[in-house]
């Protein structure tokens, strides 16, 4: 463990908490894409199926437990409890443009052929794009509730220090994967967008408009 | 082949 996985653990779990409780505490799902919340979920799934398998650490299972509990939380928040407040119509990426070739991709590049490998690398590459929906939603409507950039600030920050992480494991441990770090220069690429107008306007917590 | 190295991580 270094100080860049803690710190990043630690976004990424503010980042599930913020939204869990925003929409638990302001009892609306407005502005939040559904659609990235679900590959959340299937990421940590998909990710997390070694918890009946092998025990790491008991961090390492406390937070895969959270995580994938905050994950289906805020599903079901979403898409029962406060469905009424679920805005469809802006939530309209087409995710199978994901699922499918991700799904392909982690079956012609994985470290190995093996049904867990195969799962642990679909999650990988999801993750990259899992927030897509969520970014397109907040372009088509424009806007996004101060609370939402705060979110997307620790998410996208999370996997921004992962790299990190991965630098300081290559120079101390002297191991890396190229799987998980392509994937996560990727999904960090597609925060840097949205890092610069949360830093540039982030000041005045106005309405983030595009 | 061996799984990812990087298995210990969330």
């Amino acid at each position: 463990m270094n100080v860049f996985r803690l710190t990043g653990d630690l976004s990424h779990l503010a980042a599930i908490i913020i939204l869990l409780l925003k929409i638990w505490k302001s009892r609306s799902c407005a502005g939040i894409s559904g659609k990235s919340q679900i590959l959340f979920a299937i990421v940590f799934t998909t990710r997390y199926l070694d918890l009946l398998t092998s025990f790491i650490s008991l961090y390492n299972t406390c937070m895969k437990v959270i995580y994938i509990g905050c994950a289906y939380a805020t599903v079901y928040l979403i898409y029962a409890k406060f469905r009424a407040t679920y805005d469809g119509n802006h939530d309209s990426f087409r995710v199978e443009f994901l699922v499918v070739p991700v799904g392909g991709l982690s079956v012609l590049i994985n470290h190995d052929f093996s049904p867990l490998e195969i799962l642990w690398t679909f999650s990988i590459y999801l993750e990259s794009v899992a927030i897509l929906p969520q970014l397109f939603m907040i372009s088509k409507t424009g806007e996004a509730e101060t609370i939402t950039t705060h979110y997307l600030f620790c998410l996208g920050l999370y996997r921004a220090l992962y790299l990190f992480n991965w630098i300081w494991r290559f120079y101390f441990e002297g191991f890396f994967d190229m799987i998980a770090i392509v994937a996560g220069v990727v999904q960090t690429v597609l925060y840097c967008d949205f890092f610069y107008l949360y830093v540039t306007k982030g000041w005045f917590s106005r309405p983030y408009r595009l | 082949d061996t799984e990812s190295p990087m298995k210990d991580e969330l």
